[in-house]
Parts: structure tokens; C-alpha cells; sequence
């Protein structure tokens, strides 16, 4: 299975 | 103040359709560029990201820098009282508590006003890394609507596998699995109703349907849509708007555990 993942481990915080 | 004036103000409509339903609130941010958004939405999976520039409007001015605080359920229902071949004004103070919407019919013998009180939002602006892209797919934006239709009828995720061959859209589910094939287009110019893939490496990645379903909800905006996806990557999903900007969605990858 697959699991969804974050977009805040992608994109950082400015 | 700030004053923006969209003698097309159907296509503000029409960007309100296209963040509404993935995005409760969010800061339209005023500037002499022009009018951006930056949001992500609650699960934080996914985020839409969007310019008007100034030059589309007529006209535009901006005198400070300012934060549009909007509900955008509230601002939608506003959205739908204006007619699609009316004039769409929007018009704040420089320490705006509300914003104002005017709506002109085209032979000006009605005018609406709207006002509508803003909020204080916290935003958390994301920095979007510049990426390689392993892959670009152009395609019509109403055919990709009807892929992301089509197979949300089979599962929940779609899984996108571009190659020297062309891109394939697949999905699983219960009852079976549907795939859908496409073979790039002889690109001689990039006209309406053409498949291109510009392919560095070839790549697969999953997707969630039900966020790409809320993607095509910019589907009237353009003719065109494009998906530059990476390895292991949040795929771009872009909608380019003639003469004023663009709506651009990123969305998290589904990773196999």
C-alpha cells in the first residue's frame, strides 16, 4: 500500500 | 488604496472556482505586480499558488503593499452574484478591515456593491525549490479532466508513467484497474488539442485522484494544462491564464510503503 505523504516535507517555511 | 479593475470579470469567477473547494481561507496579497495567493490546504498535501498581474487590469493601482485576509466560501458566494460579461472592481483602504467588490454590467446601467469583512490569517509562505523535472507534459486541460473523471470511477490514486512512449494515467481499485494511454503528438507548434512531453528521465509516481480532481476545477481557465513531474517529487500541475497569469498546484506524492 502507499501512504500519502506531506507537502511540508517537500516545501520549507519561509 | 488599492483599486484592480478585471474588464473580463468572468475569469475572476472563475478563479475563485478553481481554489474554493481545496482552500478555506488564504491572503490575497496586493503588490504593485500584482495580485498573488499562496495557500496550502488543510491536510497540507497540496497547495495552489497564483498570480493576476497588474497588467491585466485596467486599471490597477496599488499604493502600499497589502494582505487581503478572505474566507473563501464568502467570497465565492460574492463571486456568484456577479454576471459572467460584468466588469469585476476590487477596492480596499491601505489598513483595509473590508474589501469592496463592484460588479458593472457591460452598458453600466447596473452596478453592484459588494463589501465584505476580511480577516486576519496567519499564513505560512512556503519556499517552492527550483526542481529538474524529470518530466513535462502539456496536454488539453479538458483532456485531463476527463482522465482524472474517468479513472476516480476505478480508484483513489492514479498512477502517472511518462516514457520515450508517451505518458500512461493508471488506476486500481476493487473492482479492477483502468489505464489510459497517451502517445505524444508530432510537435511542430503547440497547438490546442496536442500532447507533448518534454523527457529527461523516465519517471512514475501516485497521486492522489481526489486533489487532482480539484486541480481541474481551473479547467476553464485554459486550453492547456502542463504536469512537470520528478521522482519522488510534488507534481506541478499548471494552468496558464492569457494576459493576466497563472494558477499553479503542487500536490504531495502517495509513497509505497
Amino acid at each position: 500500500s502507499s501512504k500519502q505523504s506531506s507537502l511540508t516535507s517537500f516545501f520549507k517555511k519561509m | 488604496m488599492f483599486e484592480a479593475r478585471l474588464v473580463q470579470g468572468s475569469l475572476m469567477k472563475k478563479f475563485m472556482e478553481a481554489i474554493k473547494d481545496l482552500v478555506k481561507e488564504a491572503n490575497w496579497d496586493c503588490t504593485g505586480t500584482g495580485i498573488s495567493l499562496q495557500a496550502m490546504d488543510t491536510s497540507h498535501v497540496s497547495l495552489v499558488s497564483l498570480l493576476l498581474r497588474s497588467d491585466g487590469f485596467d486599471p490597477y493601482r496599488c499604493d502600499r503593499n497589502i494582505s487581503l485576509g478572505i474566507n473563501m466560501e464568502s467570497m465565492a458566494k460574492i463571486m456568484k452574484c456577479a454576471s459572467n460579461d460584468d466588469v469585476i472592481t476590487i477596492r480596499s483602504e491601505d489598513h483595509p478591515d473590508n474589501v469592496t467588490f463592484v460588479f458593472e454590467s457591460p452598458n453600466q446601467e447596473k452596478v453592484c456593491d459588494y463589501e465584505m469583512k476580511l480577516m486576519d490569517i496567519d499564513s505560512e509562505h512556503l519556499g517552492i525549490p527550483d526542481t529538474e523535472y524529470d518530466a513535462i507534459i502539456s496536454m488539453p486541460a479538458s483532456e485531463f479532466q476527463r482522465i482524472c473523471r474517468d479513472l476516480s470511477n476505478i480508484g483513489d490514486s492514479v498512477k502517472i508513467t511518462c516514457n520515450k512512449d508517451g505518458v500512461q494515467f493508471s488506476a486500481q481499485g476493487d473492482t479492477g484497474i483502468g489505464k489510459i494511454a497517451l502517445k505524444q503528438n508530432a510537435v511542430i507548434d503547440k497547438e490546442d488539442g496536442q500532447v507533448s512531453i518534454e523527457l529527461n528521465d523516465p519517471v512514475s509516481l501516485t497521486f492522489a485522484l481526489r486533489y487532482l480532481t480539484f486541480f481541474t476545477k481551473a479547467t476553464p481557465l485554459a486550453s492547456t494544462v502542463t504536469l512537470s513531474v520528478s521522482a519522488k517529487n510534488p507534481v506541478a500541475v499548471e494552468y496558464r491564464v492569457d494576459d493576466i497569469g497563472y494558477i499553479r498546484y503542487y500536490l504531495a506524492p502517495k509513497i509505497e510503503e
